[in-house]
């Protein structure tokens, strides 16, 4: 697969829809401080499943729905949405019917998540396996948060043992 | 499972030392399995030696050699089975300059050579120089993020206007 | 015991807040003793907020922010009672550019208002720029450290000359 | 006091004796990643009566002593001497008769570590409470090392206090 586009509503910062276009090669990300450069990669990790959250910085999943400003009030749903280019159809065989996938991850004040692949309801064990089999995921060791690049050698050497098996 | 971790190991273990030496201008590193009879309740133990130094304990490298080193193996265990994205988030900010050099042409390199796409977070000037494509992301409204293009020949431009 | 650490908190918290709003460019901060009744078993926590953003976790702060806010602390505690030298490893790493002067023009009015020496280790030319003597640690003979003195008008000079 | 300079002798990666003059104001140290910047922060904590091998970045004190490099063998001795100017006589009743303080601490393998003061034999405990009547100290907020400098704001609330009440 490849990833095409992500598009954020209400999560974190990023209170409007906006779309992140992903180009083949290197896509360089910058702004000053406190901007919203991290909570990006958040959004990724979000829409892949993770469960965590801690590594999305907060003490309640709810954290990263827009929490409003001294000008705007806060919402009450936060979206994710993840489009993919499935054209060598590399999907589990359920959601592998066509050319793209759409992976929407949706969090509502007190209702908890949802996810839906291609408009269908799914569940968060489906999109767990559905980037299992693409060799990424929300806890890859692909995707490495700020401050924590060290984290893999500073680990007990079991926990290397299972990243390394994780990645075969 | 047992012949799949062992073969990976192989190659995660070849590519490492070779990435570790590029990234350092030379030296070596290992990896090696504390209880290689029995890998799959084994841990995973990391040696290595910048050019010219003794072997030595991890805890014992500098901030900037710390970060080389797990970039070697991020990026060994990466190339064992290639991810289609690749987010690496200021990643350059303990290194100096002549490394930062060095791991932008090893980025470069695996751009070019895979089909990976990588997103690059960075405050530096040298980083931003070698991306193909730069967004910037802003709070023209305090609080609020949006994202631009920036182009690339004026990244200043973009820095000093949001910067204000 | 009890009335110096009082005595203390009320001094750093008064200079904390002002330090913050001085690095951030406005935006309020403050400390609070959980247990105001029992000082000297109380927690003490801190409340942040950047300007026009709602006051929040510190958890949710970027890693630029936490940075600011831990140097406005350090110095707030620092200031109640100046230590005759203080010594800053690399804090400059996760700051952009603008933000990086704000820490660099404190420090300058702190070294010229108190008799404290400064040692500031970075890698960013910005800061170097802002030294009053520059010190260069090179390893000419690989794995043995020299110290040498740097004319401050060509720092490049010397990064490019070592980093070779 | 006013800190003067440094000297370190086969410290960590300083085999030959070398000084840093410490002059009023902001001195900046530069240099290429691994070349010994943050072992300079580390001698100076050091002969203020560090305790803590890990806080050196070891597994063991004698981890501070120069180990050797594939040209110069390993040494069995480190030592420090910070050089403090005391005209202003606030140090402690024992030590405080003279414009200048030599403070010098030395480790030998298989031996431990020592004390001086002025060629004086001295505990740590001596040294310690000398440079916590001045402020300062091994484990003193003041001296930030490499990544820490977030440590303040991420610990616990009661440690927080305990630090407060070490600057009071
Ligand atoms: N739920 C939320 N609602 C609104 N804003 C939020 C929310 N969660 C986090 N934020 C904001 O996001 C900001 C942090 O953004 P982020 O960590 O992405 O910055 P960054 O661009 O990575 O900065 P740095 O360069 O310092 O790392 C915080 O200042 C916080 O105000
Ligand atoms: N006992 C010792 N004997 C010899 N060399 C040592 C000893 N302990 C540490 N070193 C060397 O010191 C180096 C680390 O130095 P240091 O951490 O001061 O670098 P630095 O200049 O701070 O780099 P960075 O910019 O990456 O933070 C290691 O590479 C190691 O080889
Ligand atoms: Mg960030
Ligand atoms: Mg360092």
């Amino acid at each position: 697969v490849q990833f095409n586009k992500l598009r954020l509503t209400g999560f974190k910062s990023f209170v409007e829809a906006t779309d992140l276009e992903i180009g083949k090669g290197l896509t360089g990300i910058i702004g000053p401080n406190g901007c919203g450069k991290s909570n990006l990669v958040e959004a990724l990790r979000w829409v892949m499943g993770e469960t965590s959250a801690k590594r999305m910085r907060g003490s309640g999943m709810e954290d990263v729905i827009f929490n409003g400003t001294d000008r705007r009030p806060a919402r009450n749903i936060a979206e994710v949405t993840l489009h993919l280019d499935n054209s060598k159809r590399e999907a589990p065989a359920e959601l592998n019917d066509s050319d793209e996938l759409e992976i929407v991850r949706r969090i509502e004040r007190d209702k908890g998540s949802s996810y839906k692949v291609n408009g269908k309801n799914v569940r968060a064990k489906d999109v767990q396996l559905l980037f299992a089999d693409v060799s990424i995921g929300a806890n890859s060791p692909a995707l490495v948060s700020q401050g924590r690049v060290a984290d893999l050698i500073n680990a007990k050497p079991t926990q290397r043992r299972l990243i390394l098996e994780e990645a075969a | 499972a047992r012949e799949r971790l062992v073969a990976a190991f192989d190659t995660v273990n070849k590519s490492f030392g070779e990435l570790f030496s590029l990234l350092f201008g030379g030296g070596q590193a290992y990896l090696e399995l504390t209880d290689a009879d029995d890998p799959l309740n084994s841990g995973l133990e990391i040696y290595a030696q910048p050019p010219g130094k003794k072997c030595q304990v991890l805890s014992l490298f500098s901030g900037g050699e710390q970060t080389l080193t797990s970039i070697a193996l991020i990026f060994a265990m990466f190339l064992t089975n290639p991810a289609p994205i690749c987010v690496l988030d200021e990643i350059d900010a303990p290194l100096d300059d002549s490394n930062v050099d060095r791991v932008c042409t090893l980025l470069e390199k695996m751009a070019a050579e895979g089909d990976t796409r990588f997103i690059v977070i960075t405050h530096h000037r040298m980083t931003m120089a070698r991306m193909d494509r730069l967004y910037g992301v802003t709070m023209s409204e305090r609080g609020v993020s949006q994202l631009v293009s920036v182009d690339m020949s004026q990244p200043d431009m973009f820095e000093d206007a949001i910067a204000a």
